[in-house]
């Protein structure tokens, strides 16, 4: 796709020598199309190309390499570099119990990851303890409870509208019957709600979670930076789950939530049973973004 | 923006990072440009006023809407059929929560139908929008086959007298094929039952979502041909741009906005206010 465009830019290229600031502005204004049509954030997105230049011009053109190939393998090693080169894995106290809460916007998957990730560590032969502490959206406890039986872990919850609390029942029912994790389900929210932003806090400084997932969705477009940044502000994460990878977006709100926040992408969301969780791989995701 | 009183490149860059930025896609935001820039070649600029006129007037005759928009139902078909549709935790179960609301506190009799049979508690989900809008529903057990909830569905509210049926669905990602043939189906048998039904399907589209939204606008409408957007999430920071894309491509109009999670948070969209939500 992106390497056919920069192929035709580069028809005339071959063999001259070194790569010229001339002869990559225009593969760079497709770069620039290609990575806003990903959904990479405008300012992320003009820091990027201003790097990619920085890199190619001086470059000698290989007579093997096509000069686009070239230019595509500098923005790949570039994107796999930034994205994360290796994998981070979430927080693991190994003599007592490991706290981890999930948050984010409204609808991003969060209750479906705290049902996946749950499997995981229970397939891993770690005993696991659900918190259902979303306490507006109608029938949320139902939908963790339903998760949680279908996998054989207790969720902890009750009809109150109290999340700290029910965080903090989570806690100690896993510290009583010596789990391993507990996980905590919180409601989506708006990083513009200051009262809810506020109830994250609270439970946060509650509970002291060892882990903190900001979850998003693939298909975020412009909007990601916003609450990224402002969830990383008020609340701060140690990781990111990208959400909804099994469709055809092209992600590139992760490239843009990770330049401005420096956050490791942790997980990556792939379908709507438990069963569809994978660990993030930087270099799948830069494909998918030059696509 | 409202301090500049002439056009020069740097506003022209100014407010392409600002149709950009609001998802408003690489392609229109040229064509709009280009319309911008050729306009003002043809005219003179004495003030302010004049350009932000210009601009916002240039971006509105972009986007679709509806002349007189109040919730009035057009049709009048005796059964009024409303199917919604869209990914996954767009916003349709509860937008069809807030329009039950709406369409009761106009008399009519409503009757919502729990098509989403695969997600954990969706039914319950929506039993709860039923009671606070105080409207009917019917629902079968989970796992059923959805077109035999619309077929029930159908039955009780044409049998009931209802003069509006939701239908909601469950969510599911545009390229998966198996999902996609299901909400075919499911069009079939609302189209055995009443042949003009349904008279709306609304694609539900959340105001974060990015360049993807054509892709879902364009699979959806082939399987389920749309007659109208609902915009939700406005309440955030995002500014829902893509569906100034969406709706030149397809030639249907944005019919509402979702503003918040609350039964009377849903609006009439207004596409003045859409295009002066951007420059905020
Ligand atoms: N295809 C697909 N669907 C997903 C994925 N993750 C979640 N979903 C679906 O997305 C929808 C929303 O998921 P939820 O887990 O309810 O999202 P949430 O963040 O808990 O929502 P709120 O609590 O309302 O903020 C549901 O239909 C899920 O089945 C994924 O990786 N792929
Ligand atoms: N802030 C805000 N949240 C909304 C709006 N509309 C829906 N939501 C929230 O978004 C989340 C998902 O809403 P649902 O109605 O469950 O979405 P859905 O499309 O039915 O989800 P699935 O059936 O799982 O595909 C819930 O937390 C809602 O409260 C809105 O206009 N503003
Ligand atoms: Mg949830
Ligand atoms: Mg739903």
């Amino acid at each position: 796709q992106l390497q056919d465009k920069l192929e035709s830019v580069f028809r005339n290229l071959r063999g001259q020598g070194v790569l010229s600031e001339e002869n990559i502005s225009d593969s760079l204004r497709e770069v620039r199309r290609a990575f806003l049509e990903a959904d990479v954030n405008f300012k992320v997105t003009k820091q990027f190309i201003d790097k990619i230049r920085e890199k190619a011009v001086g470059t000698e053109v290989i007579k093997s390499i096509k000069p686009g190939q070239l230019i595509i393998k500098i923005i790949h090693d570039e994107l796999v570099d930034l994205l994360g080169k290796e994998y981070v894995p979430i927080y693991e106290n190994k003599s007592s119990l490991t706290i981890i809460m999930v948050v984010g916007l409204q609808g991003s998957g969060k209750t479906t990851f705290c049902g996946k990730l749950a499997l995981k560590l229970k397939k891993e032969k770690k005993s696991v303890v659900l918190a259902g502490a979303d306490v507006y959206r109608p029938a949320a406890k139902d939908q963790l409870k339903t998760l949680g039986k279908s996998m054989g872990i207790p969720v902890v919850t009750d009809d109150s509208k109290d999340a700290v609390q029910i965080c903090k029942n989570a806690v100690k029912y896993a510290v009583d019957n010596y789990a391993d994790y507990v996980i905590l389900d919180t409601a989506g929210r708006l990083h513009i709600d200051e009262k809810l932003m506020a109830e994250l806090q609270e439970v946060k400084s509650s509970v002291n979670p060892n882990e903190i997932l900001f979850v998003v969705d693939a298909m975020t477009g412009q909007d990601a930076v916003n609450s990224a940044k402002e969830f990383s502000e008020q609340v701060d994460y140690d990781g990111i789950v990208l959400t909804k990878m099994d469709g055809d977006a092209k992600g590139g709100a992760a490239l843009s939530i990770r330049t401005i926040t420096g956050k490791p992408i942790k997980f990556i969301g792939v379908g709507e049973k438990p069963t569809d969780l994978e660990i993030f791989h930087p270099d799948r995701l830069a494909s998918r973004i030059l696509g | 923006l409202k301090a500049k009183s002439k056009i020069d490149e740097e506003l022209l860059e100014e407010i392409e990072e600002i149709l950009i930025t609001g998802d408003i896609g690489v392609d229109t935001t040229f064509t709009i440009m280009e319309n911008i820039r050729q306009r003002v070649k043809k005219e003179r600029y004495e003030n302010p006023e004049e350009l932000n006129f210009l601009l916002r007037d240039e971006i509105d005759k972009f986007i679709i809407s509806e002349e007189s928009n109040d919730f009035e139902i057009k049709s009048n078909a005796p059964l009024h059929v409303i199917f919604v549709i869209g990914v996954n935790g767009s916003g349709k179960t509860t937008s069809i929560g807030k329009l039950a609301a709406i369409y009761k506190s106009k008399g009519k009799k409503v009757m919502l139908a729990a098509c989403d049979t695969f997600r954990a508690a969706a039914c319950e989900q929506l039993e709860v929008w039923a009671e606070r809008a105080g409207v009917a529903i019917t629902r079968l057990a989970d796992q059923t086959d959805p077109s035999a909830v619309i077929f029930e569905a159908m039955q009780r509210a044409r049998n009931g007298n209802y003069d509006v049926l939701l239908i909601d669905t469950a969510g599911r990602l545009h390229t998966k094929t198996n999902l996609m043939l299901e909400l075919g189906k499911m069009e079939k048998v609302i189209k055995r039952f009443i042949p003009e039904a349904p008279h709306e399907t609304l694609l539900v589209i959340d105001a974060t979502t990015g360049q993807n939204g054509l892709s879902q606008a364009r699979h959806f409408t082939k399987t389920a041909k749309l007659s109208g957007l609902i915009l939700t999430k406005l309440d955030g920071t995002a500014k829902g741009g893509i569906v100034i894309g969406i709706t030149q491509e397809l030639q249907i109009p944005v019919k509402y906005i979702g503003v918040g999670e609350q039964i009377e948070d849903l609006r009439p969209f207004s596409s003045k206010e859409f295009v002066e939500a951007l420059f905020d």
